[in-house]
């Protein structure tokens, strides 16, 4: 039966044009998961790069093409957990990095927290060599149109209810 | 919200979730995904998670130990994230969707929004889906 990998792209509201990319992407990162598991990696290392993956690919809510909050920045969460020992890692609220998930592993393996958060996660970062990014690099055309379209008094209200999840 | 579980040859198991949050949100504001027990658990006793949705709706009901907490009372992967999000809506009324997987391989993609992109690689088989109900399959 083992091993097995098993990825998410988000759910709610995906607008048609990317059905196909939003698909596209999770195959993709599963194929490259299940490769980790085969030659021999580990969970961990299958879960985390799988996530990497997809937070470099705009199509998805994580990482490039994060939605943006209301002031129209980016902060991003992220969690990571292996199951032998109960190890875990958290980031939230981080900003000008490529890949949040990568910083949450560092915090699991690097210090004796579970959780960093805003400015002190973004000094552990440095401490720990991960580069910065512009933010501008983070954001897409279309996650900068949805901010916009929902400053409207009168933006699509079904929309953004489903805009409410993560 | 993107996120994977896993388990490897050796039966561990492991979950990892990252997002932007929530469109439009107040800014500091932080959801289920950096919270151990709602943007994911793992447990190599019963299984891993990884959630996305409403994520203050997630939060309430602790929902990826929820989800663990029916498989320790026997229920799979997928009897037990059917009932944690039947759960969820009934309880305060949110929406969302969990990857799964327990100790022994059996794996679940489960969701009650219109639609959740998913995939799982298991036995040389690739699943994949996106709207409720479908499950394409393709070798890998």
């Amino acid at each position: 039966m083992l091993p097995v990998v098993v990825v998410h792209g988000g759910a709610g509201y995906v607008a048609k044009q990317q059905f196909e990319a939003s698909t596209a992407g999770v195959r993709e990162a599963a194929r490259k998961g299940y490769a980790i598991l085969k030659s021999g990696g580990s969970a961990l290392d299958a879960v985390v790069e799988t996530v990497a993956i997809l937070e470099n690919n705009p199509t998805y809510n994580a990482g490039r093409g994060s939605v943006l909050n209301a002031k129209g920045e980016v902060e991003m969460d992220a969690l990571v957990m292996e199951g032998r020992t109960l190890a875990c890692g958290a980031v939230s609220a981080v900003r000008r990095l490529a890949n949040p998930i990568h910083l949450a592993r560092l915090v699991m393996e690097k210090t004796s927290h579970v959780y960093l958060t805003a400015e002190g996660a973004s000094k552990f970062a440095r401490a720990m060599g991960i580069p910065e990014v512009p933010e501008e690099s983070l954001i897409t055309d279309y996650a900068r149109k949805c901010w916009k379209d929902n400053q409207r008094p009168d933006a699509n209200p079904v929309q953004y209810q489903i805009g409410k999840m993560g | 919200t993107v996120g994977a579980v896993a388990v490897d040859v050796q039966g561990n198991l492991a979950c990892a979730t990252s997002t932007g949050g929530m469109l439009n949100k107040m800014e500091g504001r932080v959801g289920d995904t950096p919270c151990i027990g709602c943007g994911g658990y793992a447990d190599n006793k019963t299984g891993a998670v990884s959630t996305t949705g409403h994520g203050e709706a997630i939060m309430k009901i602790t929902l990826p130990r929820l989800i663990l907490f029916y498989m320790e009372q026997g229920k799979s992967p997928e009897e037990a994230s059917d009932m944690a999000l039947a759960y969820m809506m009934e309880r305060v009324s949110g929406l969302g969707g969990v990857v799964v997987v327990d100790p022994k391989g059996t794996w679940a993609a489960r969701f009650n929004t219109k639609y959740m992109a998913w995939a799982a690689a298991h036995q040389e088989q690739l699943h994949y889906g996106f709207s409720l109900g479908e499950d394409f399959t393709e070798p890998l």
